[in-house]
This record gives C-alpha cells, structure tokens and sequence, in this order.
C-alpha cells in the first residue's frame, strides 16, 4: 500500500457515498446515469468474486465489499425505490457496445485463460469504459448539477491517482500489470475534458454546462 | 511478479 493507491481508493469511497447521499437527501437521481450504475455493478461482481477465493488483507476486503454493496444498492434507488425520477428518457447509450467489445478484449488478451482470470480483466476493460453513458448523459442534457460534477471528479481522480500507483509500484516493487495500465490510461483520459470543465466552471462556482 | 499474480489491488 503506498499514499496513491489509498487516496485511489479513498477517492473512489467518496465518490459513491456523494452519490448516494446525493439520490438519497433530494430522492432524486435526476442527471445520473443508469447505464453507468448496472456496468459498475457488473465490474465490481466480475472483478471481486476472488472475495471467496484469494484472501488479501482485511482492508481489501472490506473495500470490495463496499464497493458491491454500494454498487447494488445505487441501482436498487435509481431503477426501483427512485424510478420515478430516473431520467431514461436521456440516458439511450446501448451498454451491449461496452459490455460485448469488452468480454472479446478480455478473451483474447489476459494473463492467463482461467474463468477468474477472464472475468478479472473483463472487469478492468469494461471499468475504463463504463463512465461513457454518464458522460453521453450531462452531454445530451448540456449539463450537470454540482454535486454530480464532485461525483464525477471524485470518480475520475480514483483511476489518475492509481495510475501514479502504479508509476510508484514499478520503481518500488518492480511491480506492474500492462493490463490494468493502458486500461488505467484510457479511463482517465476519457474524464479529461470533464476536469477542465470541472477546475474552469465548477470550482469557480459556476453550473457546469456544455457550450451550445 | 507478473503473470497469475492474485490481483491485491481494488
């Protein structure tokens, strides 16, 4: 554990209790993207079943389960107790484009052709990805309440602070995985244009919003 | 390292 990887995963951590307090103080979840809920829901089931098989630490742990639970329970808000304010009607991105390339991907480039393994990588590929149908969602609508900006931010960070992790565990350790690298990458380099929308607007205290 | 490592990482 190094500083990059626990303020990764205390990133992460705030991000999903701002959503979910966020859909549970205003019962809403206005502005937030179904699609992108179920794929991390899916991530997380795929990455963490090694829950059962491999144990780490009580730390890491403890995190996969929060990460499930809370993935879980976003989507039970958003598509059962709050569905009524779930936004569907802006939220069309086909989760099949995400979820099929990413299982071939994972097939075909893995460490190794195991059921665990597969899902494992599986789980990285469509990670990197599944943020696009929140994005696709602020950019149909224009734009974003404040607190789905902190979110977003706090979501993107997690992936660009582990990637100074993994920067980190190569000099340190002599540690590194290539798969969870270039993945790393493409997921924080598909938040780019939200941070710079995020520091130019949101912090300045302005409503992030698209340019006509 | 490397290859068939249990993934420690979250």
């Amino acid at each position: 554990m190094n500083i990059f990887r626990l303020l990764g995963d205390l990133s992460h951590l705030l991000a999903i209790i701002v959503l979910l307090l966020k859909i549970w103080k205003t019962r809403s979840c206005a502005g937030i993207s179904g699609k992108s809920q179920i794929l991390f829901a899916i991530v997380y089931t795929s990455r963490y079943l090694d829950l059962v098989t491999t144990y780490i630490s009580a730390y890491n742990t403890f995190m996969k389960l929060i990460f499930v639970v809370a993935a879980y329970a976003t989507v039970y808000l958003m598509y059962i107790k709050f569905k009524a304010t779930y936004d569907h009607n802006h939220d069309t991105f086909r989760m099949e484009f995400l979820v099929i390339p990413s299982l071939i991907l994972a097939l075909l480039i893995n460490h190794e052709l195991t059921v665990l393994e597969v899902l494992w990588t599986f789980s990285i590929y469509l990670e990197s990805v599944a943020i696009l149908p929140q994005l696709f969602l602020v950019s149909k609508t224009g734009e974003a309440e404040s607190i789905t900006s902190h979110y977003l931010f706090a979501l993107g960070s997690y992936r660009g602070l582990y990637l100074l992790n993994w920067v980190y565990r190569y000099y340190a350790e002599d540690h590194y995985d290539l798969i969870a690298i270039v993945a790393g990458l493409v997921q924080t380099v598909l938040y780019c244009d939200f941070f710079y929308l995020y520091i130019t607007k949101v912090l300045k205290g302005k409503k992030l919003q698209l340019p006509a | 390292d490397g290859i068939g490592d249990s993934h420690d990482e979250l």
